[in-house]
């Protein structure tokens, strides 16, 4: 554990909460997509698989478990409890373009052709295009509420500090995965055009809207 | 050996 790793799960961590919070505080999941809260949902389903099999540290387990549930809570907040409110009409990218390709690629490219290790393989790339479909939303609708936007950051800004940890792990215990990495990298490239919107218009008090 | 990373990391 490095302190790149650490700050990158606690701003997963962040962003997770944050969101749940601002759906529940204002009994709305306007603005959100439900499709890529299912793709995160599956991404943390068929990763953490391994609670399962092995079992690391108390931190390690207590994380995914927490990961796990807040994913199906947002879940149950988009599409049941909140439903009225969830704006499908603007939620329309096609998810099918996403995961057969995903699906297909972690069947060619992993580290060992075994149910689990495709799966979790299938998860690391799933991952790095799951917040395509909330970006498209946004994209569509020209314009997002700025909790929205700490949420974006903070989910973008995870995968990032993953980035350091993993240099800081190549240097320090000669590891590294390229799987993850090249697919963080792709992951990370995704929020750059965010991240600027964010830095230039958010931090300085201006809501996030794209020109028309 | 991916194994740290799979397990490990979250």
């Amino acid at each position: 554990m490095n302190v790149f790793r650490l700050t990158g799960d606690l701003s997963h961590l962040a962003a997770i909460i944050i969101l749940l919070l601002k759906i529940w505080k204002t009994r709305s999941c306007a603005g959100i997509s439900g499709k890529s809260q299912i793709l995160f949902a599956v991404v943390f389903t068929s990763r953490y698989l391994d609670l399962l099999t092995s079992f690391i540290s108390l931190y390690n387990t207590s994380m995914k478990v927490i990961y796990i549930g807040c994913a199906y809570a947002t879940l149950y907040f988009v599409y049941m409890k909140f439903k009225a409110t969830y704006d499908g009409n603007h939620d329309t990218f096609r998810v099918e373009f996403l995961l057969v390709p995903v699906g297909g690629l972690s069947f060619l490219v992993n580290h060992d052709f075994s149910p689990l290790e495709i799966l979790w393989t299938f998860s690391i790339y799933l991952e790095s295009v799951a917040i395509l479909p909330q970006l498209f939303m946004i994209s569509k609708t020209g314009e997002a509420e700025t909790i929205t936007t700490h949420y974006l950051f903070f989910l973008g800004l995870y995968r990032a500090l993953y980035l350091f940890n993993w240099i800081w792990r190549f240097y320090f215990e000669g590891f590294f995965d390229m799987i993850a990495i090249v697919a963080g990298l792709v992951q990370t490239i995704l929020y750059c055009d965010f991240f600027y919107l964010y830095i230039t218009k958010v931090l300085k008090g201006k809501k996030l809207s794209l020109p028309a | 050996s991916n194994e740290p990373l799979r397990h490990d990391e979250l």
